[in-house]
């Protein structure tokens, strides 16, 4: 039931031909499994934007969605992660299944005014996860 | 559009009325107190529970921050990778006491010769200095000619006076001054670093400068030019080396790639070009 680059023939006339970035999306992260989800934030919702000056809005992201029974080479998942998930599945249903977890994140960067009124401007690492795995 | 589900559900679940507390998601289980386990940003925060906003910044000087944060980072707050610098931090700080010495009569002083003392208490001891400048706010072009043409000499000493400090704490120089960031307001950079670099190697957290700027008569006019009235801040560019802190260069993937891109078999790393190398079944 895929969308196929073929079927682009079909749709009707004046339709927004799909993209070949969504298309791709579809193929490699099937609905509802592990894949990265953006979660907006500003930081006057915390009440610290009286602190953090910039940037006024931040998106972590997080990783949400169920891990296939057999993991995929795309998530990365180590062979731990395949037995994992043959003992939840034939041995022990109390052995959790493999979580979707980030892999990899990149750094933000905060310009603060500290409690001195200094103001600094720091860089720090891991606060927007960038890809997601299952482990 | 910005009123995603993650924005619009953090507003409504009323958790984080009426001021979230990032400390208490670092609390340990015991119910036990450790800033310690703390993360730089937390730490931060920690320093504000229950108070008030406190002391605000010189608004030139929070301009200058901002300028100089659009300029290091993307629209998103990300470091650009392209940036060829290394440091991670920059601090600046204003003066925290003036004393002004009296003019005496001198003319030729755009600047009254005056003692800054900076106290430095933020830098932690895993920040390394790798550079640092006076500031000076000039608000016009005519000014900020005029200041280039001035010259300058420094002299940065430890707490106390220079007789009390200890020796080869109390240095001079004479500056040379470099136009930077910015049109409006324009700024005045004088590079301090050789001066400020043995202090705060050793330790010293409270740096007075004595500064006595110089400028040059105009023809047929009674007075220098005198563009600098405000007296300047001092910036601190650091390499923050705790683990929190980013290092070397790094990409940030789009969502699309970062799906698609499979770590290698360590799951650490991306494959370059990992699904080309995979066979076809």
């Amino acid at each position: 039931g895929r969308e196929s680059p073929g079927r682009t023939a079909q749709r009707p006339r004046g339709a927004a031909p799909p993209s070949l970035g969504a298309y791709l999306s579809r193929l490699l992260s099937p609905h509802g499994e592990c894949q990265l989800h953006d979660f907006r934030l500003s930081f006057r919702q915390l009440r610290w934007d009286r602190w953090i000056v910039a940037p006024q809005r931040y998106n972590p992201r997080f990783c949400q969605g169920a891990c296939p029974r057999a993991v995929r080479h795309r998530y990365g998942s180590p062979l731990h992660t395949l037995v994992q998930n043959i003992i939840c599945e034939k041995l022990d249903a109390s052995v959790p299944r493999p979580s979707c977890v980030p892999a990899a994140y990149a750094p933000l960067s905060v310009l603060t005014i500290e409690p001195d009124a200094s103001i600094a401007y720091k860089e720090y690492d891991n606060m927007i996860a960038t890809r997601c795995t299952c482990r | 559009s910005w009123a995603s589900r993650g924005e619009a559900g953090a507003a409504v679940s009323g958790k984080l009325e009426p001021e979230a507390e990032p400390w208490s998601l670092q609390q340990p289980v015991d119910g036990g107190h450790s800033s310690s386990l703390l993360p730089p940003l937390f730490k931060v925060l920690w320093g504000r529970r229950g108070g008030a906003p406190g002391l605000q910044p010189d608004s030139r000087a929070l301009h200058y921050m901002k300028k100089l944060y659009k300029t290091y980072t993307t629209k998103e707050g990300i470091p650009k990778s392209t940036r060829s610098h290394l440091y991670n931090t920059v601090r600046l700080f204003t003066a925290s006491s003036l004393h002004k010495h009296s003019a005496g009569g001198q003319v030729t002083g755009a600047f009254p010769p005056a003692d800054l003392l900076f106290d430095l208490g933020r830098v932690a001891a895993v920040e390394h200095l790798l550079k640092s400048v006076l500031l000076y706010a000039v608000d016009t072009a005519a000014a900020l000619t005029s200041a280039a043409a001035c010259a300058c000499s420094l002299v940065l000493t430890g707490p106390g006076t220079p007789s009390q400090a200890p020796p080869g704490a109390a240095l001079s120089a004479p500056c040379s001054s470099q136009l930077a960031l910015g049109k409006n307001p324009r700024w005045l950079e004088i590079d301090v670093t050789p001066l400020l670099q043995p202090l705060l190697a050793a330790s010293q957290r409270s740096v007075q400068v004595s500064v006595n700027v110089t400028c040059p008569r105009a023809p047929g006019q009674p007075l220098p030019g005198l563009p600098l009235r405000v007296p300047p801040s001092l910036i601190l560019y650091l390499n923050d080396t705790s683990a929190q802190a980013p290092r070397g260069r790094w990409s940030f993937p789009s969502k699309s790639s970062a799906q698609a891109r499979a770590p290698d078999s360590a799951g650490q790393q991306p494959a370059a070009g990992g699904r080309a190398r995979q066979p076809r079944r």
